[in-house]
């Protein structure tokens, strides 16, 4: 089974 | 004060169109240069970035920074009442509480005016860092839609492979598996319709299906459709305005 990441496991606050 | 006139309403029509389906509220940073707007969607996987330049209006003038919070429910009923071979401008004072869209039929002398009700919408502007991606393909949006739209009846997630001179997709679920493998080449005498591709490493990812078919709901703002993959990062999906962009950023399923 695959887990799905999310964008602010990469992306920062601004 | 903000006054955007666009010379079609279709444009933006197919614009918000491109992105009401997966997220909702959304933040408009009107500015002297054009029109910004970010979002990230409830499950918090798929970001959307839109950048609409001064040449995509037929005039534009916003003296001072202004933030429309608008439901883009809400905004596509409005855009609805109007004809897209309208003129559409959008009008806001300087702290507004409600966005004006004004569609003019130069024909027939026929104006319709609507006011949109603002919303505060507190969402937070992510910085999006300039990423060094693995591989970069641009294709025929209507090509990759296909792909997305075939592969996703087959399984929840698509797997994308980039090789050398290979890009694979590939879905396998409970009732078959299904792939299609696309080679880069160049048309000359319909550019549009060539597939480019630039591979630094190799990749092997795997995203959501049902976030993918979000995504090529922006096909049709652009003949074809940018991809940059990352084995680090969320992947990029775009698609160019004449002047500006609809973006998102696909966040990456792992082997856990």
């Amino acid at each position: 089974k695959r887990k799905q990441s999310t964008i602010e496991q990469f992306f920062g606050k601004s | 004060m903000l006054e955007a006139k666009f010379e079609e309403a279709s444009l933006f029509k197919r614009i918000i169109d491109g992105f009401k389906d997966c997220v909702q509220l959304v933040n408009f940073q009107c500015k002297e240069d054009g029109i910004i707007a970010q979002a990230v969607d409830d499950s918090r996987v798929l970001l959307v970035s839109l950048e609409i330049g001064i040449e995509a209006f037929q005039n534009y003038r916003c003296d001072h920074p202004v933030t429309l919070g608008i439901d883009l429910t809400s905004l596509s009923k409005i855009l609805r009442c109007g004809n897209n071979t309208d003129n559409l401008t959008l009008i806001a004072d300087d702290t507004p509480d409600s966005v004006l869209l004004l569609f003019e039929d130069t024909k027939k002398d026929r104006i319709a005016e609507y006011s949109l009700k603002l919303m505060d919408i507190d969402a937070e502007f992510l910085k999006i860092e300039d990423l060094a991606y693995d591989c970069t393909l641009k294709m025929p949006s209507p090509e990759f839609s296909k792909i997305v739209r075939d592969l996703s009846q087959l399984s929840d997630s698509i797997n994308i492979m980039i090789t050398k001179e290979t890009i694979k997709f590939v879905a396998d679920g409970d009732i078959g598996s299904g792939s299609v493998i696309l080679k880069p080449f160049v048309n000359m005498d319909k550019p549009q319709e060539s597939i480019n591709l630039n591979m630094d490493q190799p990749v092997d990812l795997t995203f959501g299906s049902k976030y993918l078919l979000d995504i090529v709901k922006g096909s049709a703002l652009s003949d074809n459709v940018g991809v940059r993959l990352s084995s680090e990062a969320p992947a990029l999906f775009q698609f160019d305005l004449k002047s500006g962009y609809l973006q998102f950023f696909l966040a990456p399923k792992f082997n856990d």
